[in-house]
């Protein structure tokens, strides 16, 4: 990517504990648009991952986006992946630059 | 501009 291109990154959450292990604020009509991680406790399957990090801004959810959802419904669809017995983990497409991409 | 609650929303998962 270009010097002033933001990057995103794709990481694979296994799901390795009962819980994920993250809590998130922001969503549309909000002064953050896209989901933010704020949290990541330990033990959980975020934390376990190794490849989540506070701060970074979630742009898709399972190659779901995110932009124009608002909170709750970010939210549930993050619940929902994380339940799903169809998958063994959660893909989260993030970045670490807090723009709209 | 949306409530002050709305904006500090955070989720637990």
């Amino acid at each position: 990517p270009g010097l002033l291109e933001p990057t995103s990154t794709l990481v694979r959450v296994a799901k390795s504990a009962s819980t994920l292990g993250i809590a998130i604020e922001g969503g549309a009509n909000t002064r953050q648009p896209l989901p933010r991680i704020v949290t990541i406790q330990r033990g959980g399957s975020a934390h376990n991952c190794g490849q989540l990090k506070v701060g970074q801004i979630i742009l898709e959810v399972n190659g779901v986006s995110l932009r124009g959802r608002e909170h709750r419904d970010a939210a549930r669809l993050i619940a929902e992946a994380f339940k799903t017995k169809e998958r063994d983990y959660v893909d989260f497409l993030v970045t670490d630059f807090n723009v709209a991409l | 501009s949306p409530p002050k609650e709305y904006e500090d929303e955070v989720t637990f998962f």
